[in-house]
């Protein structure tokens, strides 16, 4: 149960509209692109 | 579903970057043919803790061709990644890691190679030189032309092909093929094999030397014939893999 309440919220949370000035938390990956990208 | 969830990992995370770090040292250390690979960017990462001080990582990584050959002894941060206008080769690897106590081990790596597409070459260099099939007509005709010059001209072991590794054919404003090759030395001089070349025997995996090549010929408007061999020296083979059986085991990556 736990994890299903927990699963929820996130998703719920998600739909919620970002306020104004919300900075997005960066992106966890792809990481930096050391030379150039193909 | 596991007792413990996936750890959050960052590709740029320094845990990544040391875990790709081993990856890549790992597939350019059982890599057989071709050029070293230079990591260029961790596309994911996901982590499996074990227990304390072991998780399982998985990466998924791109890599870029450097310049230097996979026989080279140079360091891979002393090789160069080839330029978009070289015709650039990515590599594309997926690799299971484990890490127990702090150090990294490879249990599973999965590579794919492609070269990028001739039209974004032509789209940003129309003149630019495009990589040619190793197999095509002018550049084996080059490579035979360039290593017979270079053992006509040099008085020390005679060399023989070990394998192409790449080959760009441009034809505007000349017409002019260049190839890059590997090379071993015999127990021929180039004296001795100029009375029979095929009975020159490559030296063992202990004495034999390696060595790489770079030519040019120019076909039109006159030709002309450049050729640039340097040897690397002893190499020091794997106990468990002859040096030379890995190099000469075939093998189906592209």
């Amino acid at each position: 149960p736990v994890v299903k309440r927990a699963v929820a919220e996130v998703a719920q949370r998600d739909k919620v509209p970002h306020p104004v000035g919300f900075v997005s938390p960066p992106l966890l990956c792809p990481g930096k692109v050391r030379h150039f990208k193909i | 579903v596991p007792a413990t969830p996936p750890a959050l990992l960052g590709c740029d995370d320094p845990e990544s970057e040391a875990a790709a770090e081993a990856a890549v040292s790992y597939i350019n250390g059982h890599s057989h043919h071709g050029y070293k690979f230079a990591l260029n960017r961790i596309e994911n990462v996901r982590v499996l803790p074990q227990g304390p001080n072991n998780e399982i990582i998985f990466l998924e990584l791109d890599l870029l061709e450097t310049t230097c050959h996979i026989l080279s002894p140079t360091p891979l941060k002393n090789c160069t990644v080839r330029s978009f206008i070289e015709h650039a080769v990515e590599g594309d690897c997926d690799v299971k890691l484990q890490r127990l106590d702090g150090k990294f081990s490879v249990l599973a790596s999965k590579c794919h190679s492609h070269a990028d597409s001739s039209e974004d070459i032509i789209q940003l260099c129309p003149d630019c030189p495009l990589l040619a099939r190793l197999n095509n007509t002018e550049v084996l005709e080059t490579v035979t032309a360039a290593l017979n010059d270079h053992n006509s001209k040099t008085p020390g072991a005679y060399l023989k092909l070990l394998e192409i590794g790449r080959a760009k054919i441009q034809y505007s404003p000349a017409h002019i093929v260049v190839v890059e090759f590997a090379v071993a030395a015999t127990n021929c001089s180039a004296e001795e094999a100029k009375d029979n070349a095929e009975a020159c025997q490559l030296l063992p995996d202990d004495q034999s030397n390696f060595g790489f090549c770079t030519a040019s010929r120019v076909i039109i408007p006159s030709k002309d014939l450049k050729v640039d061999c340097q040897l690397y020296g002893h190499q020091v083979p794997t106990p468990a893999i002859p040096f030379l059986s890995r190099v000469f085991q075939p093998t189906s990556v592209s």
